[in-house]
């Protein structure tokens, strides 16, 4: 799976994934990427794409649960990606990327690695697997 | 804050031995792809066109899971699925069970821009393809020698377990690392 997430200096936000599913999956089957609010999300607080176990994802619905747990406990971008990827998802089982409209970014994940990277327009940027 | 960007080539069981020629090309391939998408924000572009842009050139890239690079079947079979949404007006476009279509994205982004519907799935994603004339190539630019072999060690692993007959926890899926050192999770 790969994707990505994007938010320009005015705050707007969109996000991206792709995926050839699992290997050895049944013909049908389908994972949580093209699933709103699973493997992918957007609205105007944040943007998240997710990778790992389709069917986990999905059962905690990930990608809306970060924008939700922003919207009704305010919570920040990394606080709420961090609870979904630490309570929400068994270990083992997923990886987040995320941006808010204030130009916060958060990679975490529960899997031994997550191919990555990150730029925020302040300078920082970050390539990263484990 | 001003601009962010982030994006990943799939999470789950990659092994902190995974060799060097196999670890290189995936750090370069993200580099590559995060100063794309960099330069493209500095250009103005908008976050939606960024997000297509930067996800189309990680599905042509064979060392991820997505477009070139896509997993196989059960039935050694390609189907692929992908996903675009934009914050503002939560307008968002999906496909599932694409075999031939060059970059799924773009296409969820027709299926976003150019139809009532928010999700197209196999056949009708297809035929939506070839009206739109997007990019399509022969299935078998999918099924790569690599590929067969990623599925044939998955399908081996789960014979062996079959074998050992050891209970599969049903929370913590055993996620076999094969020998190349790829993950198989999505």
């Amino acid at each position: 799976t790969v994707g990505c997430v994007a938010v320009d200096s005015e705050g707007n936000l969109a996000a991206a994934t792709s995926t050839g599913g699992l290997v050895n999956k049944m013909v049908g089957r389908i994972g949580d990427t093209p699933i709103i609010g699973s493997g992918t999300y957007a609205n105007n607080l944040c943007a998240v794409s997710a990778t790992g176990k389709g069917e986990a994802i999905i059962r905690a619905t990930a990608a809306r649960d970060v924008a939700a747990l922003m919207e009704y406990k305010g919570l920040s971008l990394e606080e709420a990606a961090a609870y979904v990827v630490e309570k929400c998802v068994p270990k083992g089982n997923v990886g987040i990327i995320a941006v808010s409209a204030t130009g916060e970014v958060t990679m975490p994940f529960n899997t031994t690695g997550m191919f990555r990277a990150c730029a925020t327009e302040d300078g920082s940027s970050e390539v990263g697997i484990w | 804050m001003g601009w962010a960007i982030a994006l990943h080539g799939g999470a789950g069981d990659i092994p902190l031995s995974l060799p060097l020629e196999r670890r290189e090309p995936r750090e370069a391939a993200l580099r590559y792809c995060l100063e794309i998408g960099v330069s493209a924000l500095k250009a103005n572009r908008s976050p939606l066109d960024v997000v297509e842009l930067v996800v189309c050139e990680l599905e042509n890239n064979p060392h991820f899971n997505a477009g070139r690079g896509s997993v196989l079947t059960n039935k050694g079979t390609v189907e692929m699925e992908a996903c675009i949404m934009d914050g503002n007006t939560k307008n968002c476009g999906a496909v599932s069970g694409v075999s031939t279509v060059a970059n799924a994205i773009s296409l969820a982004r027709l299926v976003m821009e150019k139809t009532p519907h928010i999700y197209l799935a196999f056949d009708g994603a297809e035929a939506f393809a070839r009206e739109q004339g997007v990019k399509m190539v022969d299935e078998n630019h999918f099924i790569t020698p690599e590929n067969i072999e990623r599925l044939k060690q998955a399908k081996e692993a789960n014979r062996v377990q079959i074998d050992y007959t050891q209970p599969i926890q049903k929370d913590s899926p055993d996620e076999t690392v094969l020998a190349n050192g790829d993950s198989q999770l999505g």
